[in-house]
C-alpha cells in the first residue's frame, strides 16, 4: 500500500 | 548505490561473519555481550517488517535483510546454546553483561514516538530500530571497558562494525549531492552511532599505536 515509506538503506 | 554504501554493507556483513566464525572456530564466547546481540535481533526484526508488505526494493535489499535477521538470530542461538555446553563461560558472560538495556529500549521508543516520518505502526518501529541501532553497541563497549582486556574477537568485530557505520556517512553525503536525497533520521542517529564508535576507535588507535592498555572512558 502507499501508506508505507520505502527505506532503501539497510 | 554508491561505493561507500556497498563497502559499508560489506563490512557490516563481514563483522557478523567474523563473530560467527570465531565463536564456531574457537568454541569461545569470551568477551561477547549477549545483550548487544539480543538488541540486534530486535533491531532487524522491527526494521525489516517491510519484508511482510512485499514492497521489494531490490533482490539485494531483500536478501541482505533476510541475512541480517537470520544471522542475528543465529548468533543469539549460538550464545544461548553455550549455556549447556560451557556453563561456566556462559555464566561469566551473563555476569559481566551488566549494562541496563531497558534505558536504551525506553529511550529509543521515546525518540521513535517523537521523531518519525509518519505516526504509523511500521514507521514508528522503523524509527525505533534506527535509534536503537545507534546505541546497541554500548553494552558491548561497556563490557570491554570493564574487563580492561582486549579480546581480539570482539576488537575485530567492533572494528568492522565501526567501519560500516563510518562508511555510511560519505554515502549520505554522496546521496545528498548526487541524488538530492536526505534521510534526516538515519543521518542524525548515524552520526550519534559513529561518535560512539569513534570513541572506541580512538582507544583502539592508542592501544595499537602506543601499546597501552585498552580502557574505555
Amino acid at each position: 500500500s502507499s501508506s508505507t515509506i520505502m527505506h532503501d538503506e539497510l | 548505490m554508491n561505493l561507500f554504501r556497498i563497502l559499508g554493507d560489506l563490512s557490516h556483513l563481514a563483522s557478523i561473519l567474523i563473530l560467527i566464525r570465531t565463536i564456531k572456530a574457537t568454541d569461545s564466547i569470551d568477551g561477547i555481550s549477549f545483550k548487544t546481540q539480543a538488541l540486534y535481533v530486535i533491531i532487524f526484526f522491527t526494521r525489516y517488517l517491510d519484508l511482510l508488505t512485499f514492497q521489494h526494493i531490490s533482490i539485494y535489499n531483500s536478501l541482505m535483510k533476510l541475512f541480517f535477521i537470520g544471522s542475528s538470530l543465529y548468533i543469539v542461538i549460538l550464545l544461548q546454546r553455550s549455556k549447556a555446553i560451557q556453563p561456566i563461560a556462559y555464566r561469566e558472560m551473563i555476569m559481566a553483561d551488566t549494562f541496563k538495556v531497558q534505558y536504551l529500549l525506553g529511550g529509543s521508543l521515546i525518540m521513535a514516538l517523537l521523531f518519525n516520518y509518519k505516526f504509523s505502526f511500521f514507521e514508528i518501529l522503523w524509527s525505533f530500530s534506527i535509534w536503537l541501532e545507534s546505541v546497541a553497541i554500548l553494552p558491548q563497549l561497556f563490557m570491554l571497558s570493564k574487563s580492561g582486556k582486549s579480546k581480539s574477537l570482539t576488537i575485530h568485530y567492533i572494528f568492522a562494525l565501526g567501519i560500516y557505520r563510518t562508511l555510511y556517512i560519505p554515502n549520505w553525503i554522496w546521496r545528498y549531492f548526487v541524488e538530492g536525497k536526505v534521510d534526516k533520521l538515519a543521518v542524525i542517529s548515524g552520526i550519534v552511532q559513529t561518535l560512539i564508535y569513534s570513541d572506541f576507535f580512538y582507544i583502539y588507535y592508542k592501544k595499537v599505536i602506543k601499546g597501552s592498555n585498552l580502557q574505555l572512558p
